[in-house]
């Protein structure tokens, strides 16, 4: 489960 | 951020950049498939939504917002503006069939079941297949425009980019996102048979290229 790490990728 | 993902960024900015530029420059939107430029509308759209929940860089907001604008601007160029030129007797891909199943996919397969996240998925899974309107139109015509075929080229390129950097970045950095990889990797195929007649006809210097 991934945490709410943010898309950092466009 | 390494150097594949900023080459694939640029690239990525190139290519919009040059439709939007052929378009206007031209006043016609003659063999562009206005099916998939709505669809990379969406997919901008659905994507970066994250514009108005979180900040990461001023890069990442800048790139987000001019791709948006540009999206939409070529849409309203196409739709709007320049309507007569609009080829849409060859623009028939039944992009529902791209839509549906991608929307299914994304409530089955995604990292966290919260409405963001699924329309991150989305955009995602249908950045993968929206450029096929596009290629489906040029197989009906035959032909495609010099200027289009580097638009192309560079769309391709941006997301083939990508994969080098995620190589890079489960390297350097461990991360890695399986659902992108997955979408990025069958995007990228997508363009294979593209990519062979683009540097093919390129060398033979031939104004279009004719795929099979």
């Amino acid at each position: 489960e991934r945490s709410e790490e943010r898309h950092d990728e466009l | 951020m390494n150097i594949f993902r900023l080459t694939g960024d640029l690239s990525h900015l190139a290519a919009i950049i040059i439709l939007l530029l052929k378009i206007w420059k031209t006043r016609s939107c003659a063999g562009i498939s206005g099916k998939s430029q709505v669809l990379f509308a969406l997919v901008f759209t659905t994507r970066y939504l994250d514009l108005l929940t979180s900040f990461i860089s001023l890069y990442n907001t800048t790139m987000k917002i001019i791709y948006i604008g540009c999206a939409y601007a070529t849409v309203y160029l196409i739709y709007m503006k320049f309507k007569a030129t609009y080829d849409g007797n060859h623009d028939t891909f039944r992009v529902e069939f791209l839509v549906v199943p991608v929307g299914g996919l994304a409530f089955l397969v995604n990292h966290d079941f919260s409405p963001l996240e699924i329309l991150w998925t989305f955009s995602i899974y249908l950045e993968s297949v929206a450029i096929l309107p596009q290629l489906f139109m040029i197989s009906k015509t035959g032909e495609a425009e010099t200027i289009t075929t580097h638009y192309l080229f560079f769309l391709g390129l941006y997301r083939a980019l990508y994969l080098i950097n995620w190589i890079w970045r489960f390297y350097f950095e461990g991360f890695f996102d399986m659902i992108a990889i997955v979408a990025g990797v069958v995007q990228t195929i997508l363009y294979c048979d593209f990519f062979y007649l683009y540097v093919t006809k390129g060398e033979s210097g031939s104004n279009k290229i004719n795929p099979a």
